[in-house]
């Protein structure tokens, strides 16, 4: 389809964009609430590289307020309709962040284990946020958004008995479905397993 | 768009389908992991009545083989590409069950707070079920969802002090958002609070 074609097409653009001004950036896929806004928040308070983000919604500006506490470099996007960020809401947030300003730019997509699959937005890296508290089976049900990932969080783990989830399936999945997919594993509230993911972002 | 128009017909035929069956029909939505499949399985569990299942996925089939063990009439879609169910993947289900051998059609639908909105069924109620492990503000955030649903649940309160929840919040953005809908919080790993939803669905 021509929406797919003219989205890759302004994704090149947007990683060109960035990697002039020597932006490292990661696009924050994952399911409805599983923790995509925390992780990032963590990432902000515990680094000494200077973050921008830009925030994708429905609709409102919770994540956005989250965020402006941390860092004054963050834009929000509501998509209205749309269950996915794309490259050409992304183009035009870009131009409202100072590029010069910044070392890593996180992009928090739309919570949606579907549609953002097809739409890369000229990040350096994808990455897929699950939480536990969504079942076991979150990764056999949606393959094409972990297989477009390079890496995959699975977070909540502390929550993991209380939902009756085995860890060792879902990370079974993972190592079918994407094998080269780097797996981490973590608890966001006490940060329990953020130093490895957050070591592989600066990696 | 010709798209929403023709869906629209769609659901009115399917709706009519299931009168002449005298079939009680309810659209189950909500995010991924929310506790659907749980919600329906505790409901064929305790109920005298007859119940068929159609089970909605991007791929796969977990939820049709949980169904599977509790009643025979249980058909499977798998939507591809498709983050959302529509009338005409739903006509065509509705082929595959016996419809003189059911009372109640539940259908659950592909984990996704937006666009299922916009593709009315044919059923008789929708109801919209988020977990307290999504966060607080997921009404906030997807509006036009819960503006369509009749019922809301919030599952998993069992859990909501160990993600920092506060319900009270929740229940008034529901109150503000979409005061005509029905509220109930239950946790259905113990069956707390699914008496009043149950209740509410043979109404
Ligand atoms: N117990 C526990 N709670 C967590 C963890 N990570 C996040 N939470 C809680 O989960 C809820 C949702 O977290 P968010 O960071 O808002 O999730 P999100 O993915 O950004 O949500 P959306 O942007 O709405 O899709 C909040 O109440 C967090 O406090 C964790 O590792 N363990
Ligand atoms: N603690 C707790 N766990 C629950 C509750 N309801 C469901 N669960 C667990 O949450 C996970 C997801 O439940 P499902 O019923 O598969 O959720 P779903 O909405 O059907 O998921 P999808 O079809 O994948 O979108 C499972 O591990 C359940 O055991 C609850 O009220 N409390
Ligand atoms: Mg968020
Ligand atoms: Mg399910
Ligand atoms: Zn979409
Ligand atoms: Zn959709």
């Amino acid at each position: 389809r021509d929406l797919i074609k003219e989205n890759i097409k302004l994704a090149r653009e947007n990683s060109r964009i960035l990697k002039e001004f020597g932006v490292k950036s990661f696009d924050f896929m994952g399911a409805i609430g599983s923790g995509k806004t925390t992780i990032i928040e963590r990432f902000i308070e515990s680094s000494n590289k200077r973050v921008g983000v830009i925030t994708g919604d429905v609709a409102g500006n919770e994540d956005f307020k989250r965020i402006r506490r941390l860092t004054p470099h963050v834009v929000n996007i509501n998509t209205g309709k749309e269950c996915h960020l794309d490259a050409h809401m992304v183009m035009h947030a870009l131009e409202k962040i100072d590029l010069e300003k910044i070392d890593y730019l996180f992009i928090e997509n739309v919570g949606n284990l579907v549609c953002p699959a097809d739409f890369p937005l000229g990040t350096d890296k994808r990455v897929c946020i699950v939480s536990v508290t969504e079942g076991d089976d979150m990764v056999r049900k949606h393959p094409l958004i972990f297989q477009q990932a390079d890496a995959v969080v699975v977070n909540k783990i502390d929550l993991s008995k209380l939902v009756g989830v085995d860890i060792e399936k879902i990370k079974e999945d993972v190592h079918r479905i994407c094998p080269n997919t780097a797996l981490f594993l973590t608890d966001a509230r006490s940060g329990k397993g953020l130093d490895d993911f957050f070591k592989w972002l600066e990696g």
